[in-house]
């Protein structure tokens, strides 16, 4: 394992990723 | 104040005044409004109760009631401020306006650890963030290796576990999102500052000197 890799996402910036956290659908008609 | 007052109050439980709500909030009189007109259709769209409950919720989001989604879960879950199962016109306003683009950095700050804190410990836990990983895996229909998933895991626990006691703590947080606010982006949504515009039938409902 290489935990130092600096070409790593963290797993937030993955997580983000989630459309489920778009609430934009609200104001899509 | 006419219409607007007694025909709400009485149409949906938990209806706050939208000038209370304005001044507790990121938006305008008018923008509690224009919400009311969207609140509206949402919390009618399965049950005409003047509620939203999660069904109506994931309707609105993702124009499907049946999709399960942890993260989905969760949001409405934060929405629902007074853990009744549902959500009311008080706590629609109050928590999309986290999500307004000049609400407090420190509400998304805050917000965004209630959201990754998926039990409510006050920590984001490894198994949190694992757990979290997969449903995105799942969702995107990426693969990754279980090795490289603990291999992603291991880098964020060294960067933002600051203590290196396994938990990520509120104030290990805050320091980790100054070192990446891109992981704020999903805190703000741009539509919140034309919702009057996106909205505009809420002018012949307000009784609202403001407008």
């Amino acid at each position: 394992k290489n935990p130092d890799s600096p070409t790593l996402i963290n797993a937030f910036q993955l997580i983000g990723m989630s459309s489920c956290l778009d609430l934009s659908g609200f104001f899509e008609k | 104040m006419g219409c607007f007052h007694s025909t709400a109050s009485k149409q949906f439980p938990g209806h706050e005044d939208p000038v209370i709500l304005a001044s507790q909030t990121a938006f305008s009189v008018s923008e509690v409004e224009a919400l009311f007109e969207l609140y509206k259709s949402i919390s009618s769209s399965v049950i005409d109760d003047g509620l939203i409950n999660k069904e109506e919720f994931q309707l609105a989001l993702f124009k499907n009631r049946k999709k399960e989604n942890l993260f989905a879960n969760r949001i409405f879950e934060l929405f629902d401020v007074k853990k009744k199962g549902v959500i009311d016109f008080g706590d629609f306003v109050k928590s999309l306006s986290v999500f307004h683009p000049n609400a407090p950095h420190e509400d998304k700050i805050d917000f965004s650890f209630k959201l990754y804190d998926l039990d409510g410990t006050g920590f984001i836990e490894r198994q949190e963030v694992k757990q979290m990983l997969i449903a995105l895996l799942c969702e995107s229909g990426m693969k990754l290796a279980d090795e490289t998933v603990e291999i992603i895991l291991d880098k964020t626990f060294l960067e933002a576990d600051v203590n290196q006691d396994g938990k990520i703590d509120k104030s290990e947080w805050q320091n980790f999102v100054r070192q990446n606010p891109s992981l704020l982006k999903i805190m703000t949504l741009p539509y919140l500052r034309d919702i009057t515009t996106t909205f505009p039938s809420f002018v012949f409902h307000s009784e609202v000197d403001e407008i």
